[in-house]
Formats: C-alpha cells, sequence, structure tokens
C-alpha cells in the first residue's frame, strides 16, 4: 500500500 | 564541524499529572518515520518536566528504540510506559532535529 498521511495520524496521551 | 550534528538527549518525564500530555503524528511507513511531538498540554506530566518542546522527534521510550514501528504501535508503547506501575516516570530520547539519527 503507498505510504499514508502522517497527518492522519495524530495520538493523544 | 560538529556544529549542526544531530544531538539526542533522554529526557524524563516524571507522573505528575493524570495525563501525559501530549500529542505525536507519525510512524513507520510514513513522511514522518519517526513519531514528532505536535502538542503539549499545559498542566500535563510532559509540560509540568518543562524539558520536551513541539517539534522533537521521539527515538526511544525507556530505551525501546520507536525506528522501524508505525504509528499505531509507537503509540502503544508511548500509552503503556505512562500507565504501567513499574515506574514512576518516562524516559523519551529526543532529537530537537528531524532525522534518524
Amino acid at each position: 500500500s503507498p505510504p499514508k498521511d502522517y497527518e492522519d495520524e495524530v495520538t493523544f496521551f | 564541524p560538529g556544529l549542526l550534528e544531530p544531538t539526542s538527549t533522554v529526557v524524563r518525564v516524571q507522573k505528575s499529572a493524570t495525563t501525559l500530555g501530549i500529542a505525536i503524528e507519525g510512524g513507520a511507513n510514513t513522511r514522518q518515520p519517526l513519531p514528532r511531538i505536535v502538542t503539549i498540554q499545559r498542566g500535563g506530566s510532559a509540560h509540568n518536566c518543562g524539558q520536551l518542546k513541539v517539534g522533537q522527534v521521539l527515538l526511544e521510550v525507556n530505551g525501546l528504540s520507536l525506528r522501524g514501528r508505525e504509528h499505531r504501535d509507537a503509540a502503544r508503547i508511548i500509552a503503556q510506559a505512562f500507565k504501567t506501575k513499574d515506574r514512576d516516570y518516562v524516559d523519551f530520547r529526543v532529537s530537537d532535529y528531524n532525522v534518524a539519527l
């Protein structure tokens, strides 16, 4: 699969 | 020579609040291959620590490398490090430069 758009993946802790 | 060489440091974040208080983006197989801090929430443990900054790249958590780990895997490691009762702190190896050391 092509690289994901990292801006879509944000995790808060 | 050497002035702009990437460096990393270990920052110890005491679990001084109920949340870690950071947000990260990136991970393996993305345009941001190592997780990067995008938010530090006021009142969280990271903010209380005073040594983590937005834009820093996370290289290790408690000595465990985040290299090659996808976002969800890196997030799980960070969440578990904060949750575990084994330690009252989390050690982050961070770099101020957005490169893989």
